[in-house]
């Protein structure tokens, strides 16, 4: 459909001679001004013409004109024997605009009453790609390929050529855009022939953060520079490497740069040639590494896992505390650790420590009492002991029993069995006896 | 205690006075919670005692020192076939007190042993019966306030029966004995345990291990020569006071 605002030019209609199908009045003068949108013709025909025929149409006519430029002038009707009637063939506007002027004189034949004419206009889009050459010297429409729209026209270029900014000329492409594939090839166009003069191409390597850029440059590195008293110098030719909060770098000479670490997951090359000179360019692959960071610091009493001699991002690793020891963290003890290597080359957590467990108070023991004997009070692997109170109560089975704080946290008499001492009384055995020496 | 000594302070410690509507009797502690004592101690005219009439004493051998210091049991457990009327049934005579507190065992307060499943009751066998009840001074019958005690031997069953029976000729409303009793004392008489003794331990030494063989039920009159003490023979009576103990 054609992008027409409702109050724009109309694209069709008809036009008539007053009092069409009546006969005209004498001494007119009718003008129509048809308008059809930019990048439109206007196909105008005839249906019926009916004008007092005279030579070169000189007392009643209907004359068509575009900008002033006269397309045709009738008069007479489909069966008289001049040649100004316009028949059905259409008229063409060279542009989307067209002008009919109707004209009578003040004298009509009595005999015969003449009606007028009745016409139909369309807007017909123009095929400005077969347009002929402007003889302006500005060259063709389109340097390489045109293709006609409804009203308008594009420009299109073959492969490994791109449009210019004028969208008309096709210039060799650079090759550039962005690149984030963990790993490519780039290089400058032409090469290593030489390049187009008056480049300006841009690369962008932009790949996940938590990646760093290497470029690998080919041995084939060729980019004019300028010798000066200080030494060769990219004045005119240069391949500029520009990363985030770095300064740019401008390349040239005949040397490889090879093998260059960027630090940046970011990175813009910039190529540039004047309008003179000769580079035939350059080459690279370029691959990523994750970043690294820094090794995880021992934890006392602690393990880390895994032990390896590099970590790079997305790497995690994890920390065990002995047996004995728990896990703490900003004063607090966790059930367990991890941490990323971020994408900014830090963890995002900080290494906990370990600190001794602590099976707290050792319970009472009911009629009997409990020591300290080794160790820091409570603490893993401290050991305690239960006695009761003798000779009224005593252990099962035993005088004193010992329990060792363990690992689970639990005053434990073994490993495997958690045992609550019991103060049994002592029946039977008074403290004195009577004692009766006499025989 | 006829016949007996004065107990020396912490030779037993199980030693329980009991005071009931004024009556003495006696008592042993078996442990922190538990006091055995005879049926009819705590059951008079065939009615028991209520708890809060009972005081316990424990922990002295003067009654004088411990006069304050009383507590009330939390519940008495009669044994279910003790069955006197009138006064001449002590068949099954033993009962068993709750404390409401457990006890703090020390050299003045200690539990007695139950008697081991297979002990026996070997005439000869010497036993330690003790009580605050009544006692005699030159015939004549006398109240102390001191814990007396009395070292009598186990005598024959068949020895006891018929002196009860000779008793009996004379006096028909005499007890019977059954084989929940026991006999100790001597046939010449003058050591025997007395009114005011009842409930308390007849106890027996084993190596320096005390248990409780008896219970001081009854006897005709006390201390006379060819009559001896009678007591309830705890030994049969092991599966009820586990059963009272456990249930309670």
């Amino acid at each position: 459909s054609l992008p027409l605002p409702d109050s724009g030019p109309l694209i069709h209609g008809e036009v008539k001679s007053p009092q069409y199908p009546q006969p005209y009045p004498p001494n007119l003068l009718k003008q129509w001004d048809l308008n059809v949108p930019e990048g439109f013709q206007i196909r105008l025909t005839f249906t019926h013409l009916d004008i007092e025929p005279s030579a070169g149409c000189y007392y009643d006519s209907v004359t068509v004109l575009y900008d002033k430029k006269l397309l045709g002038k009738f008069c007479g009707t489909e069966n008289s024997a001049n040649d100004h009637h316009p028949g059905y063939e259409p008229i063409l506007s060279p542009g989307n605009r067209l002008t009919l002027v109707f004209q009578t004189d003040d004298y009509n034949p009595e005999r015969r009453q003449n009606v007028g004419f009745s016409a139909q206009y369309q807007a017909t889009d123009i095929d400005e790609c077969s347009a002929p050459e402007p003889e302006d010297g500005s060259g063709p429409l389109c340097s390489q390929i045109c293709l006609n729209t409804l009203g308008s026209y594009l420009c299109a270029c073959h492969h490994g050529y791109e449009l210019h900014s004028d969208q008309r000329t096709c210039m060799l492409s650079c090759g550039g855009g962005i690149f984030d594939e963990p790993t490519g090839h780039l290089f400058s166009p032409g090469y290593p022939n030489p390049a187009p003069h008056a480049l300006s191409c841009q690369y962008v390597i932009s790949v996940e953060a938590g990646f760093t850029v290497y470029l690998n440059f080919s041995d084939k590195f060729h980019i004019e520079s300028v010798n000066t008293e200080e030494g060769p110098n990219c004045y005119y030719h240069w391949l500029e490497l520009t990363v985030p909060h770095e300064k740019p770098v401008k390349l040239c000479g005949g040397t490889s740069p090879g093998l260059i670490n960027t630090n940046s997951n970011n990175v813009t090359l910039d190529y540039h040639t004047d309008d003179q000179g000769l580079s035939n360019g350059w080459s690279l692959d370029y691959s990523t590494n994750r970043v690294k960071c820094p090794v995880p610091g021992v934890v006392v009493k602690g393990r880390v896992t895994p032990s390896l001699t590099e970590y790079f991002y997305r790497d995690y690793i994890y920390v065990r505390c002995d047996q004995g020891y728990k896990l703490m963290a900003d004063g607090r003890e966790i059930e367990s650790f991890s941490t990323m290597c971020q994408s900014n080359a830090q963890w995002h957590l900080p290494l906990p420590e370990c600190h001794i467990i602590d099976c707290g108070e050792p319970d009472p023991l009911l009629n009997g009492g409990v020591r300290f004997l080794s160790g820091a009070e409570n603490q893993y692997l401290s050991t305690v002991e239960y006695h009761c109170n003798e000779p009224f109560y005593s252990l099962l089975g035993s005088t004193n029993v010992t329990f060792t704080c363990e690992a689970d946290r639990k005053w434990r008499l073994t490993r495997d069995e958690s045992f609550s001492p019991v103060c049994l009384p002592v029946c039977g055995r008074p403290t004195q006896y009577i004692e009766g020496y006499q025989r | 205690i006829i016949g007996g000594s004065e107990a020396p302070e912490h030779t037993i410690p199980w030693q329980v006075l009991l005071n009931i509507n004024s009556n003495r009797g006696g008592g042993m502690v078996i442990a922190d919670r538990w006091i055995l004592t005879a049926a009819h101690v705590v059951v008079h005219q065939g009615q028991q005692s209520p708890a809060q009439s009972i005081r316990i004493f424990m922990g002295d051998t003067d009654i004088h020192r411990m006069e304050t210091s009383f507590v009330h049991p939390a519940s008495v457990h009669v044994h279910p076939e003790y069955n006197d009327q009138d006064g001449l049934n002590f068949n099954n005579d033993i009962a068993l007190i709750k404390l409401q507190e457990p006890i703090t065992f020390n050299a003045a307060v200690m539990p007695l042993c139950l008697p081991a499943k297979n002990a026996t009751y070997t005439t000869g066998l010497v036993g330690l019966v003790s009580g605050f009840g009544t006692t005699n001074d030159g015939g004549r019958q006398m109240i102390t306030n001191k814990l007396k005690y009395v070292m009598l031997p186990v005598v024959d069953q068949e020895k006891c029966r018929e002196s009860i029976t000779l008793w009996k000729k004379i006096r028909p409303n005499t007890p019977d004995l059954t084989d929940n009793m026991f006999c100790a004392g001597t046939p010449e008489g003058t050591q025997d345990s007395c009114q005011g003794d009842s409930g308390g331990p007849f106890s027996v030494d084993i190596n320096g291990r005390s248990w409780a063989a008896g219970i001081v039920s009854w006897g005709i009159k006390c201390g006379q020569r060819g009559k001896y003490g009678v007591y309830t023979k705890v030994i049969n009576y092991l599966d009820w006071i586990k059963q009272v103990m456990q249930e309670n």
